[in-house]
């Protein structure tokens, strides 16, 4: 574990909070893309398995448990307790698009052919392009609330925090996953616009449009 | 048989 694994953890834990957060207090998803919410809770069902036949850490088990609860937490809250508030006319970009790919991909670049180690390499896939639903959302509707913002900005920061980590991690273990890497690469270009926009805008009070 | 590499990242 080292500062950039761990701040990088907690800002994911921290976007998957704001998110429940404002859910619950505004007691209503408008403009949170149900879709993405369910590709990463498939993230988190996938890559997790291991819980159930692997102990790593405390911590590790911790997060892992706390991650697929709030999850499917979202969705229960997006699909059913605030579906009326659910902007589905505005959701609408074609997962299969990405599910496809991702799921051929996880089946020819793998580190090993066994189902825990492809399920593990199509949730890392999956991860990268997961916010696209959401992204698109925004683009569409032309706007995005501050706090959704705030929950884009710490989702991004994870995994760019994540790419220091394993910079660090190779000069000081050797440690290499060129799988991750290359996944958590594409994941953070693909919020290097949002930030932009973020940084520019949202950080000085205007809302995103 | 190879052991499951084990991912001690979240």
């Amino acid at each position: 574990m080292n500062i950039f694994r761990l701040i990088g953890d907690l800002s994911h834990l921290f976007a998957i909070l704001i998110l429940l957060l404002k859910i619950w207090k505004t007691r209503s998803c408008a403009g949170i893309s149900g879709r993405s919410q369910i590709l990463f809770a498939l993230v988190f069902a996938t890559r997790y398995l291991d819980l159930f036949t692997h102990f790593i850490s405390l911590y590790n088990t911790l997060m892992k448990i706390f991650y697929l609860c709030s999850s499917f937490g979202t969705i229960y809250l997006m699909y059913v307790k605030f579906k009326a508030t659910y902007d589905r006319n505005h959701d609408t970009f074609r997962v299969e698009f990405l599910l496809i790919p991702v799921a051929i991909l996880s089946l020819i670049f793998n580190h090993e052919f066994d189902v825990l180690e492809i399920l593990w390499t199509f949730s890392i896939y999956l991860e990268s392009v997961a916010i696209l639903p959401q992204l698109f959302m925004v683009s569409k509707t032309g706007e995005a609330e501050s706090i959704t913002s705030h929950y884009l900005f710490a989702l991004g920061a994870y995994r760019g925090l994540y790419i220091l980590n394993w910079i660090y991690r190779y000069y000081t273990e050797g440690f290499f996953d060129l799988i991750a890497v290359i996944a958590g690469i594409v994941q953070t270009v693909l919020y290097c616009d949002f930030f932009y926009l973020y940084i520019t805008k949202v950080l000085k009070g205007k809302r995103l449009t | 048989e190879k052991q499951y590499q084990l991912k001690d990242e979240l």
